[in-house]
């Protein structure tokens, strides 16, 4: 199971619709500070069900949509897609190839999408159980959590050993 | 539960000590559960010992030996169920030289059953990657991609 | 003791909204004290622009942008009143190689006032040095110094 | 003012007499992860008066003896000198040259001495006040001090133009 593709649309710095693709392997994103990298991460997180807006540095969920510049308004919708090959049938449904989706509109209102299908964020939190995938898990890793890791409070290094268990 | 937790964690264990002797060359490291009627209930204890030290209190490791420590456990984790992929922001930037040979050469056996993502400022990272994509922002505030694909 | 605090604190806030737009090209940074009765007991607030956006929240920003904005801060306390030396660990790692330039072009410029001494991993901040020392382990646990030193 | 040297002596990894010599201006430290470089900068710390264990990395004060290897004993004390050249008369003292030095034993007790002098850790604070130095201070700066500069919590920020005004 790799992840073939990431589109985003109206997520934080990214108002330009942009598509990322990849092969399984060892890939890099570089760029200067303040480029977007760390957008992509959120955009990964977000996509799959983040729902702590600390985890995506924001105080407010709405902050993740584009908020403007001097030459452009903010924009109305954040959507991120992402395209899953499901090889070994790890993604607990029939489909070769399975694209997520998730829309936030400045209203509040949220849309989530199997395959351009409606579902419920709780169906997206499924069909990534037991995958060591979904947005609680050891998936992502930024520098902060080698400290909650190594800390004296055991709890963090529990959750990871309990999301493989 | 209790029996499966167990396993899973004896196996992340032995993946623990292998790994972390990839990066320390001269170092042992373990896991061990605590005292605790309910292994479900246990801490999760880290033992290192680096460079012919005795054991070592974590909070003694530099900066390098920390993130290392923790890259150890987490693909230890991978080892035994592996994530289907794994995103890196910046994880190498405490490590020097080479470590981050020792880094992405665990990147790249791995690789075979994950695929990684790094997010990274460093060279040696960059030559290690098969596919890379360049962030800029050309129109300010707007994010753009430059793709500097090898294969 | 208010207008002492008053007086240092308005010397602060120019020198930062300098040394912030040294580091930030299009970009606008200040601090202010909040709404309080009595200033010594205000918060600080710091408010930044970056690239052509409308003010932003801390949070929102990069890695490197905070290093950058909490660096300004600081350097900006410096100039006010410099404190006869300053050790910087590592503070420099999640910079690219553009931010690199301009921060130890900062320390170049400070360096009249302040003794810096920088612990880094970066070749960019190395050469700005007049003096280098490098640390090793040649017995295993022990710590040797060698010096590379230029003047 | 300025900084011209720091002996090292039974503190963490510097088992052996150690010197640094500095210029006014700007110098380095560079080498591969765990050699010391840190350590050197917590000796730094500790002979100017730090006694916060936390920020040596330490739960108990003793830890930061050298505490051996599979070849070496522990040592005994822990010994730091700093030499400062007090060129604009910033020190409150009327010595062109003063020299710093902390020791501890095992056993706990402690000694701080100016110019080779017995002094009590208040001396050692004193002559350091209004200097922007002492342990408190922003003279050493991590990137530990960069989220808790721009944190929600403003005290840290308070706390830092308290020092200088
Ligand atoms: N909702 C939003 N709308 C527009 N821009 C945003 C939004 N949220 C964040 N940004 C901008 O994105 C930028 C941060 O991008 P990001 O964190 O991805 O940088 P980075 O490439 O990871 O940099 P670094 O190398 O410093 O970590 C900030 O300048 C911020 O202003
Ligand atoms: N009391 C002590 N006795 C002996 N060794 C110690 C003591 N305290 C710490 N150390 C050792 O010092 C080493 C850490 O050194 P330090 O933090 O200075 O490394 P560093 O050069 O800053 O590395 P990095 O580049 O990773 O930040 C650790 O390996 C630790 O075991
Ligand atoms: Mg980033
Ligand atoms: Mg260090």
């Amino acid at each position: 199971m790799y992840l073939s593709k990431i589109k985003i649309i109206g997520f934080k710095s990214f108002a330009n619709k942009t598509e990322l693709k990849f092969n399984p392997g060892l890939s890099c994103i570089i760029g200067p500070n303040g480029s977007g990298k760390s957008n992509i991460v959120d955009a990964i997180r977000w996509v799959l069900g983040e729902q702590r807006t600390t985890a995506l540095r924001s105080d407010k969920m709405e902050n993740v949509i584009f908020n403007g510049t001097r030459s452009r308004k903010p924009m109305g919708m954040a959507e991120v897609s992402m395209t899953i090959e499901n090889t070994k049938d790890i993604l607990k449904t029939e489909y070769r190839q399975v694209v997520i989706t998730r829309r936030l509109y400045r209203s509040g209102e949220s849309q989530y999408l199997i395959n351009n299908v409606p579902v419920r964020l709780k169906d997206i939190i499924d069909i990534f159980m037991d995958t060591g995938l979904g947005s609680n898990s050891y998936s992502v890793i930024e520098l902060k959590m080698v400290e909650s890791i190594l800390s004296e409070n055991k709890a963090e290094r529990r959750l990871l050993l309990e999301e493989a268990a | 539960a209790r029996s499966q937790f167990l396993e899973t964690f004896n196996a992340i264990k032995v993946n623990f000590e292998k790994v972390f002797k990839s990066f320390f060359e001269n170092g042992e490291g373990t896991i061990s559960l605590s005292e605790h009627e309910d292994p479900l209930e246990a801490d999760i204890d880290i033992h290192v010992r680096t460079k012919g030290k005795r054991l070592q209190t974590l909070s003694l490791l530099s900066g390098g030996e920390k993130t290392l420590t923790a890259i150890s456990l987490l693909f230890s984790i991978y080892l035994v169920k592996p994530s289907p992929f794994c995103i890196l922001d910046e994880v190498d930037a405490p490590l020097d030289d080479i470590n981050i040979g020792r880094f992405t050469q665990a990147l790249k056996e791995f690789s075979n059953n994950t695929q990684f993502i790094t997010v990274t400022h460093n060279k040696r990272t960059m030559e290690a990657a098969s596919t890379m994509y360049g962030v800029t922002m050309e129109e300010e505030g707007v994010s753009k991609l430059v793709s500097v694909k090898f294969s």
